[in-house]
């Protein structure tokens, strides 16, 4: 459902190219649990925005459900990333003048895929789903760090996407709340064959994997290499 | 050198009342490696803050480098914030107009204690100790998580205050670099007897502490209550 074919992504800075992600091909299969793990600095949040849509590749191929995005028109891509997509941010992006129920309910009043009972119903179910039922009201700046992180989490659920990537979903749980949210995911993985793509430090994270990909400077680890990643 | 008297912070949000910290009273002595643990939403960040002069308590004492923090002036707090405090934020709290050199720097330049040379060799010295010496140009939004995690540490370390506060430090951090940061904290306070008091999830972070207080919705757990927190 993902494949990267030797893709490229270098930054430039001033005179000086930052090259954060260098010859990557991976394939992810539908349905999969797949986490990329790496050191601070490897490319993990960089590769996931390539796949997400959200940065484009200098080099090579990304293609996504089917199509090949460096190829998309903007509106396309939109598409894609509304309907086909849910992302989980390191840093959460969250909308600071909504309330927590509000910031899950967006991307469904952006899809217009429901009426209103029925995107009720489901914002409230996953806002209970990760132990926010009675903070809906509060903004984000009412939240602390671990809360605002569970809301970035429910509102890529939300929408039910074929495809989640979770950029460090658990940085800023403790261990218990951290495990209530993989397996609220693994339940969805199992149940919907919803394909999850990680990026983690979390050694829990790892456990639940079916597959690890390793980083280092922008590339991917040999698997055969054994644990040198 | 930190002495909390039965401190509650009660939120108002529309018509309810949410307490954040309830009868919470902790003394930290002065070179002391503390942590304070506990699940998502039992106010850690909430105590930081008090301690921090960033937030005023509803009720009760906070005593800090020997200063009854709620009977000083504006001005004062902004002095004791700014010569005896050192803050880690949970969401860094970088200037994302300026450099990672540059939010080091800018707490020194406030200060206007040390000379322009002593002041590039701390700032270099710093960024170089959190593995971030070649990032020095890079803004916030051309640094990975875990880069802007470690820059937000350099700049409270930068200063050499008396108290460095860490709100989840390594969150954002695969384990070697972060025991690379724990291990720049045990020995700036071995060396300078900094004291530090953390908060954490990490349980590497509280293995390196010598002493642990946990927190459960905003009250102090009795530590002969063994390991229920
Ligand atoms: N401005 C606010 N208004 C209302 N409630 C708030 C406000 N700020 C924080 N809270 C609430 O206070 C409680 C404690 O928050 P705090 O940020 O201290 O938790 P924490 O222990 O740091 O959590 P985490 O581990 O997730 O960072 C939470 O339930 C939060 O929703
Ligand atoms: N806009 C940019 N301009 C220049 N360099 C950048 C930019 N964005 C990221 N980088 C660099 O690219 C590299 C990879 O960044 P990335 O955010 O993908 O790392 P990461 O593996 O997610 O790290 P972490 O675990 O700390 O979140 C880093 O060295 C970073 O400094
Ligand atoms: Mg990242
Ligand atoms: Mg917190």
């Amino acid at each position: 459902i993902v494949d990267l074919v030797d893709v490229y992504k270098i930054y430039q800075l001033g005179n000086t190219e930052v090259p954060a992600v260098q010859g990557v091909s991976i394939r992810i299969n539908r349905g999969e649990f797949a986490t990329i793990a790496g050191p601070s600095g490897s490319g993990k949040t960089t590769l996931l925005n390539l796949i997400g849509c959200v940065d484009t590749a200098t080099r090579g191929d990304v293609i996504v459900a089917g199509q090949n995005t460096g190829r998309l028109k903007e509106k396309d891509l939109t598409r894609l990333r509304l309907f086909k997509i849910g992302f989980i941010f390191q840093s959460f992006n969250l909308v600071s003048v909504l309330t927590a129920y509000q910031n899950v309910e967006f991307p469904l009043l952006l899809q217009k895929s429901v009426g209103k009972a029925e995107r009720d119903r489901r914002v409230r179910e996953v806002l209970e789903a990760v132990g926010l039922g009675t903070h809906g009201k509060h903004r984000p700046n009412e939240l602390s760090g671990g809360q605002r992180q569970r809301v970035a989490v429910a509102r890529a659920l939300v929408t039910k996407p074929e495809i989640v990537l979770a950029d460090e979903p658990t940085a800023n749980l403790d261990s218990v709340t951290g495990s209530q949210i993989i397996d609220l995911m693994k339940e969805l993985n199992h149940r919907d064959g919803t394909t999850f793509i990680f990026s983690t430090h979390d050694a829990k994270v790892m456990e639940a994997a079916d597959r690890i990909v390793r980083l280092k400077d922008g590339r991917v680890q040999d698997a055969s290499a054994g644990h040198a990643g």
